[in-house]
């Protein structure tokens, strides 16, 4: 389970001091399939950061599964977020001399699953997406939403238990998205990962059990369905 | 008015060659409003890039205005997007070192519009998008959805006479979807812009006047609407 109190981000850039993320508090048991959703600019993505390990709060505690994320030191964090988090980026952030296969198995990898188990796996999921034929492509010579499904095949492949997606549908169509969801969904009935969802996409929150509006940093609502 | 004729690209990566668009003709009038729908990977980058001139056809022709591009020498085409096209990326593509209002201008200033001028419509637009107060910031403290929003500013503030949109609206809400939507209507109607959109968003092409499918670098449907 996840527990999240008092959060806050506040950046001190050049300008006024933008907050972030203004003081959320929220519990997110193991299994859910959650969908974070609110205006562009309201503290989606920096929420997730911070959820992910990927960026530190200006105040605040986040707890996954009794480890305070605060109390690990740097290593400690790689370790853990490598072995219990998987992160879809907004921006993909595919590794751009890497073939579509290679970005794929890069955190198994690093997870010391064998050879075997990686091009099974990659492969696998490269087909569920839709681009086996991409495997060994690079990201430069692929379309947009090829490039997301890539992005989304890499954090499926290691099985964290814990997904967290920003905006994982942006650049798919129709029949893309839902064939996206579907494995997502498969994933969290059969091997209980909790999905995080940061969308826009009115499809992506037809599908979610959970939507919780954030609004200038805020949550403004939670509501469960089911 | 926009002529293609048997439009084609091929491309000859380190693989099987890809043919991203197969084939396409099409006539494209003065003040069309019109949405280029189809699965990820179809070819709608690809044939975006190559009406605006960014990217060579492998065979077939694009004629815009009485001009052939292919005529035109490489720094006459320069010259000839900078004064007719503006172009809206998938992936923006705005300048890392520029705040967002510089961002903006860019464009006007290499058509030497005067100072005024250009400080007078980067603010508008930049307002008229919701995102003033991000004037003096630079891309990597904006959002996705607030990168989007200053790469739409940057094509329209040139008032080009065509616009070429590629997926403008993937990191945005509902709300500031509907802003966009309106601002490019009315530039549409009050000055004859004419707008190609490459959309994956059902709100987008709801507002469409002509919706082209593409399916495998191929017109699957050519339909018009009023
Ligand atoms: N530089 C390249 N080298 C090789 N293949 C490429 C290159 N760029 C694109 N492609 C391929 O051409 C096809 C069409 O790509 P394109 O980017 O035009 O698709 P798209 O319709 O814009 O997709 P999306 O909706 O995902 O953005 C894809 O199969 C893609 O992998
Ligand atoms: N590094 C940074 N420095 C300063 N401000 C930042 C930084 N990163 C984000 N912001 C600001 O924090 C606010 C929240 O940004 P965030 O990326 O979390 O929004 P979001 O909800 O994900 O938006 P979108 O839907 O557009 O992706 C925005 O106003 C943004 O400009
Ligand atoms: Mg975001
Ligand atoms: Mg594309």
């Amino acid at each position: 389970v996840i527990k999240i109190k008092d959060l806050t981000k506040v950046y001190n850039g050049s300008q006024v001091p933008v907050h972030a993320v203004n003081g959320i508090s929220l519990e997110i048991k193991q299994g859910e399939f959650a969908a974070v959703v609110g205006p562009s600019g309201s503290g989606k993505t920096t929420f997730l950061n911070m959820l992910g390990g990927l960026d530190d709060p200006t105040s605040g505690s986040i707890e996954i599964d009794n480890q305070l994320l605060s109390n690990l030191t740097s290593s400690q964090r790689i370790k853990f977020r490598l072995e219990n988090i998987g992160f879809i980026f907004q921006a993909y952030n595919l590794i751009p001399v890497l073939t579509a296969k290679e970005n794929v198995e890069f955190i198994m990898e690093l997870q010391k699953v064998s050879k075997a188990e990686r091009n099974k796996r990659s492969l696998e999921l490269l087909e569920a997406v839709g681009i086996p034929d991409k495997a060994n492509v690079r990201p430069n010579q692929l379309s947009g939403g090829q490039q997301q499904r890539v992005a989304v095949a890499r954090a499926l492949a290691s099985k964290p238990k814990f997904i967290l997606a920003d905006e994982p549908t942006a650049n798919l169509d129709s029949k893309s998205t839902e064939t996206l969801l579907d494995i997502m969904e498969r994933l969290n009935k059969e091997e209980n990962i909790t999905f995080i969802f940061s969308t826009h996409d009115a499809r992506v929150v037809n599908k979610a059990h959970r939507i919780i509006t954030i609004e200038d940093g805020l949550i403004k609502s939670d509501e469960s369905r089911i």
